[in-house]
């Protein structure tokens, strides 16, 4: 079966640019 | 291009009401997390769109969660995390 998944590129998402 | 999915107005409790400060919990944020997300996977995964950046932007609204939390919270897989089965 194929399971569905979160990828990290899209997790990456929840990362902001800023604040280092 | 724009997202497919309508993220405004959903339903945020299946992750505010199990994924709670100052702790955040791993396990339960993350559980929640896919809890949430999975049934957009397709549209979140397509990185053409601007799907994922969206609903996180409401899940730390809603959530009032520190940026980045997910992301630096979230492992499964080499691939991503992986959903729970349907």
């Amino acid at each position: 079966t194929n399971r569905r998944y979160i990828s990290y590129g899209a997790l990456s998402k929840n990362n902001v640019p800023c604040s280092r | 291009k724009p997202c497919p999915v309508n993220f405004e107005f959903m339903n945020y409790t299946i992750i505010t009401s199990r994924c709670k400060g100052p702790q955040y919990p791993a396990k339960l944020c993350c559980d929640a997390f896919k809890d949430f997300a999975c049934p957009y996977s397709d549209d979140l995964n397509d990185l053409s769109n601007d799907c994922s950046s969206t609903m996180f932007s409401y899940i730390n609204l809603y959530g009032n969660y520190p940026p980045g939390l997910f992301a630096n919270l979230c492992r499964d897989d080499k691939i991503g995390l992986i959903c729970p089965a349907l």
